[in-house]
C-alpha cells in the first residue's frame, strides 16, 4: 500500500498506494495535487413527451444526476519499468482499462484509455468520462480551442451572447465541443494545465480545478431528435470497444501554448508504420 | 488518380454532419466506416508505391500496412523474425516517435528478446512491453501478439527511416523490465 511514482526525470505522478488512483503531478519545480479517474454518468432516461422528459442520446447528452460514479477502486494494477518508458496497467472490472505512460523524457503524459463493451442489461445508459482535479485556482473558467486554433475562455453558467437565468442542466449545460485541446489556468500560480484529444470530444469543466473529456458512451433511449434509434449498439452483439489516448502537461502559463502547438502537430500527423519482411542481412540493410 | 478519387468521394461523403456527429442510425454509421476502409485499400498502392521509389532498395520490400494496430495486432511482426520497419514522418520537422510493434511471446510464454538496428547500423534501446489483457480480449481482435516492442525512432522531416528488427536469443540493449503488481489489503 506504499505509494509508488511514474518518472522520467522530466515530470512525475505519483499513485496512491492504497487507492492506486493518481495524487500528485510534478514538472520544473511545480507541483500539484492531481487526481485523474475514469467514472461514468447514467443517462436520463425520460419518456420524451416534453423538454423536462427529454432522453440522453445521439443529439443531446443529459446524465440524471449531477455526479458521475465510480466503477470502484481498479481491480487490477501493474507497473512496469522500461529504458524506454514507464507505464502503470490499471483494469477496472471488465470494461474499462486505462494504461498510464511517460515515454523518454517527454513532458507530456499519456492516458490511453479501452472502455467498452459497455454493461447494459442493468437497464441503464451510461457516459463514460476521464475526469482530472488540480489544486488550481481557476475561477469559474476554463478555455477549449476552436478547431485548433484560437482558444475561447468559457465561464461556467454564464454566456457571452446573453444572459443565462437559471441553469438547469449543471453538467450537461458545461459542456462544451472538444476538437484538440482544454486546459486550465491559475493566474495567481501562473501555471496551466492543458489535456489534448486525438478526435473530437464534449468536454467541461464542472467545478473549479476540474477537467473532464467524454470518452464512451451507450444510451438506451431515443432522445427524438430525429435518429429514431438509440445509441446502442446491439446490431454489434456485445457493443463497441473505444479506444484513445489523452496527453496531459503540467506548465507555466507563458510557456504552454508553444509546447502545446508542437505536440498537437505530433499527434495530428502521426507517422505512416509499414512492414516488411526480409532475408537481407544487417550489413546488406545498413 | 482512380484510386485516389475513391478516398476523395469517401472524404466528401463523411463530411456529412451525420457522419461528423455521431447522430446517423447505426447501419449507416456501419456503413461509413465500410466506405472509408475501402478508401483506405484503393489508396494504400498509391503510398506504397510512393514509398518504394523514394526507397533505394524499395522494389525488392513486400510492404504491407497494419490497420489493426491500435489494438496491437499486426500480421507481418507477429509471424516474421527479421522485418524492415518503415516509418514516413509527414511532419515539416525531426522528431523522436514511440514505435510500438506487436510481437508474439516467446515459447516458454515469456517476454521475447529482440534487436533493432537503424539505417547506420546503430542498435536501439527497446522495450518489450506485455499487451494489457483488456486489449487481448477485445471482441473480434485474432492475433497471437501478447507484448508490443517499444523503442524512439529519429525521423526526418517529411521522409522516412528504415529500423531492421530481429528475433534475437537473448537481450541486448533492451533493459530488463521491471514489474510490479500493487496489490490491495485484500
Amino acid at each position: 500500500t506504499a505509494d509508488f511514482t511514474l518518472s522520467n526525470g522530466e515530470v512525475s505522478v505519483t499513485f496512491n498506494g492504497k487507492t492506486r488512483t493518481t495524487k500528485g503531478m510534478k514538472r520544473n519545480g511545480m507541483k500539484r495535487e492531481f487526481t485523474q479517474e475514469l467514472l461514468y454518468y447514467i443517462s436520463m432516461e425520460g419518456n420524451n413527451s416534453a423538454a423536462g422528459f427529454r432522453a440522453s442520446g445521439a443529439y443531446i447528452f443529459r446524465p440524471n444526476g449531477k455526479d458521475p460514479v465510480s466503477p470502484g477502486e481498479p481491480t487490477r494494477t501493474i507497473v512496469y519499468r522500461g529504458d524506454v518508458v514507464e507505464e502503470v496497467h490499471q483494469e477496472y472490472g471488465n470494461w474499462l482499462s486505462q494504461v498510464t505512460r511517460l515515454y523518454g523524457s517527454s513532458p507530456w503524459l499519456e492516458m490511453k484509455w479501452l472502455v467498452g463493451p459497455i454493461p447494459f442489461q442493468d437497464g441503464v445508459g451510461k457516459e463514460v468520462i476521464n475526469r482530472m482535479h488540480l489544486d488550481m485556482a481557476t475561477g469559474g473558467k476554463f478555455h477549449t480551442d476552436s478547431n485548433g486554433r484560437e482558444s475561447l475562455t468559457r465561464t461556467r453558467d454564464k454566456r457571452d451572447s446573453f444572459t443565462l437565468g437559471e441553469e438547469y442542466e449543471s453538467v450537461a449545460g458545461n459542456y462544451y465541443p472538444i476538437n484538440s485541446r482544454l486546459f486550465l489556468r491559475d493566474e495567481g500560480q501562473g501555471t496551466q494545465f492543458t489535456v489534448l484529444t486525438d478526435r473530437a470530444q464534449g468536454g467541461g469543466s464542472i467545478h473549479d480545478g476540474e477537467l473532464e473529456l467524454m470518452i464512451h458512451r451507450r444510451c438506451l433511449r431515443d432522445d427524438a431528435f430525429g435518429v429514431g434509434e438509440a445509441l446502442n449498439e446491439t446490431a454489434h452483439g456485445e457493443g463497441l470497444v473505444a479506444s484513445g489516448s489523452h496527453y496531459a502537461l503540467l506548465s507555466e502559463v507563458n510557456e504552454g501554448m508553444d509546447m502545446i502547438k508542437e505536440e498537437e502537430k505530433r499527434i495530428f500527423y502521426e507517422p505512416l508504420a509499414v512492414f516488411s519482411p526480409t532475408t537481407m542481412t544487417l550489413q546488406d540493410f545498413t | 488518380e482512380e484510386n485516389l478519387s475513391q478516398m476523395r468521394q469517401v472524404m466528401g461523403v463523411n463530411m456529412h454532419h451525420d457522419a461528423v456527429t455521431g447522430t446517423a442510425k447505426q447501419h449507416v454509421t456501419d456503413d461509413y466506416y465500410r466506405l472509408i476502409s475501402l478508401g483506405l485499400d484503393a489508396t494504400w498502392p498509391v503510398v506504397r508505391d510512393a514509398l518504394k521509389s523514394m526507397m533505394e532498395a524499395g522494389q525488392t520490400l513486400e510492404m504491407s500496412r497494419c490497420p489493426f494496430l491500435n489494438i496491437s495486432w499486426c500480421e507481418v511482426s507477429e509471424r516474421e523474425n527479421t522485418l524492415i520497419l518503415t516509418l514516413y514522418n509527414p511532419l515539416g520537422r525531426p522528431r523522436s516517435h514511440p514505435a510500438r510493434v506487436p510481437v508474439p511471446a516467446s515459447e516458454n510464454g515469456d517476454a521475447p528478446a529482440y534487436r533493432v538496428y537503424d539505417h547506420t547500423g546503430a542498435e536501439q534501446t527497446v522495450d518489450v512491453m506485455p499487451i494489457p489483457s483488456p486489449v487481448l480480449t477485445v471482441p473480434g481482435r485474432s492475433s497471437s501478439a501478447k507484448f508490443e516492442l517499444v523503442f524512439l525512432a529519429s525521423l526526418p522531416p517529411m521522409g522516412f527511416a528504415n529500423f531492421y528488427i530481429t528475433r534475437a536469443d537473448s537481450k541486448s540493449k533492451s533493459g530488463d523490465l521491471q514489474e510490479t503488481e500493487v496489490m490491495d489489503d485484500n
